[in-house]
C-alpha cells in the first residue's frame, strides 16, 4: 500500500462547553405535550 | 431473495450523506424516538454512534464546518434531552452511555492522530477525518459521558438501595444460626418484606440484569468493571451504615450471615470474570465489621487483634459496633466498657476523620479508556426499522 499521502493540517473547530451548547439550542422545537 | 446489485460493498467509503434540513429528522429518529427495548435490541452494538459518525464524516468530507458543528450540537443536546426525559430508566441510560463512548472512540480512532490509529487497518486509516480537528468536541463528549455515567449510577443506587438492607442484613439464608430473633424485627419489617421479595438472591439477579443489559449494549468492558466496582461500594456502604445504626444487626449471627453474603457476592464476581475490577476491595470495611462481630472481645490480646484487623474501619465505627454488640444467647456477653476504653486508647493515635457513616453517594472518578473498533465502516448497513431512508450510503 505504501505510505499514506500527506494530508494538510486539519482545522481545529472551537467547541462550546456542554452548558453553552444547551443555550444554543433555543431554536429547537419544544416537546409536544 | 432480494438481491442488492446496486453497489458492491468495497465501493462504499463509510460515509452517510444527508441534507442539512434532515438533521432534525436524523436526531429525532435515531436518538429521541429510538426505544432501546424495541428496535434497538436487534441492532449491532453502538450502531447509532457509528451512523452519527458516518454522517459527521460526510460533513467533514464536504469541508462544511457549520454542518459539522450543528450535527455535533444536535447530537449532544438530543442525548441530553432523552436522558432528562428517561433518566430513571436504566436501559435508556446504559444504551446512551455505551453509544456516547463509542462515538467518542470513533472521534479518536478516525481523528488522524497516530496515537489512536495503532490498531487501524489501512482501510480504516483512509476513513480518517480530513478537514477538521475535533479535539475540543471530544472533550465535550467526554464530559457528557461522565454525566451519563453518574446518571447510570444514580439509577443503580435507586434500584439497589432497598434490596441491600433486606438482602444483606435482614433476610436470613443460614437457617438456625441466629438463635433468638431480636424482638420486633419481623413485625416491623413484615409490611415491606412480607413475601421475601428482597433477598440476597434477588439482589444478585438484579446485578446480573444490569450486567447483561450493559453487555448487550456493547458497553466497553473496562467501563463495566467500573460500574460493578461502584455497585459493590454502594452495597458495602449501605449495609455497613445500617449495621452501625441498628442494634439488632450487631450480633455474632449477623456477622456470620454477612460473611456468607459477601462470599456469594464474590462468587458472583468470579462467575462474571470480574475478580480483578476492585469491587471486592470496596467491601473491606463491611468484611471487617462482620469479623468484629465474630471475634472475642475480652482480653488485651483481643483488643490488639481487633486494632490490627480493623484498619478499614474508623475508630468511631469500631467503637459503635462494640457498643451496639448484642448477645443473642446466654453463652455470650456484652462488650465491657473497660474493653471499649482499651480499644479507644490503642486507636488514639490514628490520624483519621471522626466519620461514623460511609458516604453512600460517593462516586469513584470514571475513565473511558480508548477502545478502538475493528468494524469496517463501509460494511455498515442501516436497518429500515430506524426510519433513516433519507440517508444515502456513500
Amino acid at each position: 500500500l505504501g505510505p499514506r499521502p500527506p494530508t494538510r493540517p486539519r482545522v481545529l473547530l472551537k467547541a462550546p462547553t456542554l452548558a453553552e451548547m444547551e443555550e444554543m439550542n433555543i431554536s429547537e422545537e419544544e416537546d409536544s405535550p | 431473495h432480494p438481491v442488492n446489485i446496486a453497489r458492491r460493498e468495497k465501493d462504499f467509503q463509510g460515509m452517510l450523506e444527508y441534507k442539512k434540513e434532515d438533521e432534525m429528522k436524523l436526531v429525532k429518529n435515531l436518538i429521541l424516538e429510538l426505544k432501546p427495548r424495541g428496535v434497538a435490541v436487534n441492532l449491532i452494538p453502538g450502531l447509532p454512534a457509528y451512523i452519527l459518525f458516518m454522517c459527521l464524516r460526510h460533513a467533514d468530507y464536504l469541508n462544511d464546518d457549520q454542518k459539522v458543528r450543528t450535527l455535533l450540537t444536535s447530537t449532544i443536546n438530543s442525548i441530553k434531552k432523552i436522558l432528562k426525559k428517561r433518566g430513571e430508566d436504566f436501559e435508556t441510560v446504559s444504551f446512551w452511555l455505551s453509544n456516547t463512548c463509542r462515538f467518542l472512540h470513533c472521534l479518536k480512532q478516525y481523528s488522524g492522530d497516530e496515537t489512536f490509529a495503532k490498531h487501524n487497518t489501512p482501510r480504516q486509516n483512509e476513513h480518517c477525518l480530513t478537514n477538521f480537528d475535533l479535539a475540543e468536541y471530544r472533550q465535550v463528549i467526554s464530559d457528557l459521558a461522565i454525566q451519563i455515567y453518574q446518571q447510570l449510577i444514580k439509577c443503580i443506587e435507586g434500584t439497589l438501595h432497598a434490596m441491600i438492607v433486606y438482602g444483606m442484613l435482614e433476610h436470613e439464608t443460614i437457617q438456625g444460626v441466629s438463635g433468638v430473633k431480636p424482638t420486633g424485627l419481623r413485625k416491623r419489617t413484615a409490611s415491606i418484606a412480607e413475601d421475601d421479595t428482597y433477598t440476597l438472591e434477588s439482589m444478585l439477579r438484579q446485578l446480573s440484569a444490569f450486567h447483561s443489559t450493559m453487555c448487550q449494549h456493547g458497553t466497553d468492558p473496562e467501563l463495566i468493571k467500573q460500574v460493578v466496582k461502584q455497585e459493590f461500594y454502594i452495597i458495602g456502604a449501605v449495609t455497613l451504615n445500617n449495621l452501625l445504626l441498628r442494634k439488632d444487626m450487631c450480633s455474632w449471627s449477623k456477622g456470620m450471615q454477612i460473611r456468607y453474603n459477601v462470599s456469594q457476592l464474590e462468587e458472583w464476581l468470579r462467575d462474571k470474570g470480574l475478580m480483578n475490577c476492585g469491587a471486592k476491595e470496596t467491601l473491606e470495611p463491611l468484611i471487617q465489621a462482620a469479623q468484629l462481630l465474630q471475634v472475642k472481645k475480652k482480653t488485651d490480646e483481643d483488643a490488639e487483634a481487633i486494632c490490627s484487623m480493623c484498619h478499614a474501619l474508623t475508630t468511631s465505627q469500631i467503637v459503635r459496633i462494640l457498643n451496639l454488640y448484642t448477645p443473642v444467647n446466654e453463652f455470650e456477653e456484652r462488650v465491657s466498657i473497660a474493653f471499649i476504653r482499651t480499644i479507644q486508647t490503642r486507636l488514639r493515635d490514628r490520624s483519621e476523620s471522626p466519620q461514623l457513616l460511609m458516604d453512600t453517594k460517593m462516586i469513584y472518578p470514571v475513565t473511558f479508556p480508548f477502545n478502538p473498533s475493528s468494524l469496517a465502516l463501509e460494511t455498515i448497513q442501516i436497518p429500515s426499522s430506524l426510519n433513516l431512508g433519507f440517508l444515502t450510503r456513500v
